[in-house]
């Protein structure tokens, strides 16, 4: 389709493609990236393979700018509520704890709740990070039903004056209808005790997931709602890529990046940053 | 799906004798297409694709199959046959207790997938336990012993004080004097470029010997299968994969690009989040859900 327009050749578009699919962009993301670009090279030359990587970072910063506001949005009079949510092993319960963490640092004080009442010592976890934090941690029985504990909780952290409350749950895969319609009701029963709440719904996404990631977040959203991306275990190789497509088709934001196992390992999400350790 | 399109580039080929090189590069276009959705690894689907080439250019368009379905029959063979099958079969000669040890990146299914694998043993007549080397995570060992005790399974284990390499040495000798004779070595999850985890690894090996270390991945595992294998790989010499949350919708090109990479076979695959949610490896059906 594109005569070669200038010194970028087949080898040069080839690679590039190559770099971005190994990144987990993903192969139609990746099409419409080099097509743009190619098109561009056709109507005026890029003099340069660095130029045309100057391009192809502007066009990937435009697609996360038009994903929408990464900033962590809780009222500053009442309780500010966050849902955290996510397919299994993702890092929910960590992210839960390095948040309480992060609000702590900006003057907050979370209330846990342990919404994960399924699986084995889920509840201990959190405890735990309950004890380093300083954070309490509302609990019940393992098996119990998790919107009557997350209702209770709720309860129980007004009750206390509390600013904040997090609530955890269990990791379920988004194919799980039964499940899904358990968050569902967990949602509702937020909604019932707190007026507004939940005021921020994370989905917390694996850095290493490939492009299953942007069907996890397009039925969590289209279950519950989702306001914001939480892209964990970018201290790993994973470059994460299949975010430009969760921003492009779901106009869904990442709002904060999990760099490692430790309670401080939690960052807001700097687009840039992001795009240039995309490439490096 | 991979059919319809399939179909739809052959649609016209009705009366062409033999497979053209054009109509196979087409065609190729598609599976390769399919691969790349399916997170198989470019460059295992790139060298994949090129024996597919081989394999269907010039071939007799046969009287019961469509050109469309003849290309699809000779990807899913090379797919099943790349897979490769020795199903499932763990070995554990030697020294009892025969050390098994799970490896892999964090929140993958390793301890959920030990107890797993405990029962399926006992269900085979051996009379495993688990040894809990995760001093990190916290309650990690109270998952472990949560999970032991919902399976009637011993577990080992020392708290968070001492390394998991003494943690497991101790645990083995516990493990061989009620008569053990499968250690399960649940193990904290780490990176693969985090040096100093990986070190702490290979010294565990060195330690206890396993007669199989089994790499534990999540089928929604994108382009980095092949860096996490290759690496495990090299420092420890992994025996097996345990594919995980295949229950899920993930088409799971992982298990393909880490079997094509590093030669590992899929031993077993996690289908669920309850215990008795393992399965034995079939590449027929992984071969499917990689193509969609
Ligand atoms: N390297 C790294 N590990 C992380 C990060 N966030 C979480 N983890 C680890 O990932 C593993 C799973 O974390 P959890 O917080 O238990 O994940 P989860 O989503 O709550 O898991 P389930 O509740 O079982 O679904 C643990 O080993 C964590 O320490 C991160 O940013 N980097
Ligand atoms: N749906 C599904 N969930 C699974 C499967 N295997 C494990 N899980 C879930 O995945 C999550 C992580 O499992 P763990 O066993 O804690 O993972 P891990 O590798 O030990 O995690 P770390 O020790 O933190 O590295 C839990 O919520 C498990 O219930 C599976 O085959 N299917
Ligand atoms: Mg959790
Ligand atoms: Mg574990």
């Amino acid at each position: 389709l594109f005569r070669t327009a200038g010194t970028l050749d087949a080898a040069f578009w080839d690679e590039l493609e190559e770099r971005l699919i190994a990144a987990d962009v993903g192969a139609h993301v990746t099409a419409d990236l080099i097509t743009e670009l190619r098109a561009r090279d056709a109507r005026r030359a890029f003099a340069s393979g660095e130029d045309a990587e100057t391009a192809l970072r502007e066009l990937l910063e435009a697609i996360l700018a038009r994903a929408g506001d990464t900033g962590l949005y809780l009222p500053e009079e009442g309780v500010g509520v966050v849902l955290v949510i996510g397919v299994n092993g993702t890092g929910k319960t960590t992210t839960v704890a390095k948040l309480t963490r992060y609000l702590q640092l900006g003057g907050r004080a979370p209330f846990l709740i342990a919404g994960d009442t399924f699986r084995a010592a889920a509840i201990d976890q959190l405890k735990v990070w309950g004890d380093r934090t300083g954070a309490t941690v509302f609990a019940q029985s393992p098996g119990s039903d998790t919107a009557a504990v997350v209702f209770d909780g709720i309860g129980a952290a007004i009750s206390r004056g509390a600013d904040t409350i997090i609530i955890d749950t269990a990791g379920r895969l988004h194919t799980k209808t039964n499940l899904m319609a358990e968050l569902e009701k967990v949602r509702r029963v937020i909604g019932r005790r707190q007026a507004g709440a939940p005021h921020e719904t994370l989905l917390v996404l694996d850095a290493v997931t490939g492009q299953n990631g942007l069907i996890q977040a397009k039925t969590f959203m289209g279950s519950v709602g989702v306001t914001g991306l939480v892209l964990t275990k970018l201290d790993s190789s994973a470059k994460g890529g299949v975010v430009f497509a969760i921003a492009e088709e779901l106009r869904l934001p990442i709002k904060l990046v999990g760099t490692g196992e430790r309670i401080d390992d939690l960052q807001p999400f700097d687009p840039s940053e992001f795009v240039r350790a995309l490439f490096s | 799906s991979l059919t319809d399109r399939l179909q739809g580039i052959f649609g016209e080929l009705r009366n062409h004798g033999r497979l053209s090189e054009a109509d196979v590069d087409v065609a190729l276009k598609e599976v390769r297409l399919a691969l790349l959705e399916a997170d198989v690894h470019f460059r295992v689907a790139r060298d994949f694709v090129k024996r597919v080439r081989d394999r269907a250019v010039g071939v007799e368009v046969s009287q019961s199959l469509t050109p469309a379905q003849q290309v699809l029959r000779i990807v899913n063979e090379e797919l099943v046959e790349t897979l490769g099958g020795t199903a499932g079969r763990l070995d554990w000669t030697g020294p009892v207790p025969a050390p098994i040890l799970m490896v892999g990146l964090n929140g993958q299914g390793k301890t959920t997938s030990s107890a797993k694998l405990a029962v399926r043993l006992r269900k085979m007549g051996q009379r495993p336990f688990m040894i809990a080397c995760d001093t990190f995570r916290p309650a990690a060992i109270q998952q472990l012993v949560t999970l032991g005790k919902q399976v009637g399974c011993d577990v080992y284990e020392e708290g968070t004080e001492a390394s998991p390499v003494e943690i497991a040495r101790r645990g083995l000798e516990w493990g061989r004097d009620r008569g053990h004779t499968i250690a399960i070595v649940d193990t904290a999850g780490r990176q693969q470029v985090d040096e100093r985890l990986m070190d702490e690894l290979v010294e565990l090996r060195q330690a206890i010997n396993p007669t199989e270390i089994l790499l534990v991945a999540s089928a929604m595992t994108g382009q980095e299968a092949v860096n996490v294998a290759q690496a495990f790989h090299a420092r420890l010499g992994l025996t097996g994969l345990v594919l995980t949350q295949i229950d899920g919708d993930a088409r799971g090109g992982a298990a393909l690009s880490i079997r094509a990479v590093t030669g590992i076979p899929v031993k077993f695959l996690g289908v669920g989040e309850k215990i008795e949610a393992l399965a034995e490896f079939h590449p027929d059906r992984v071969a499917s859900r990689i193509l969609g």
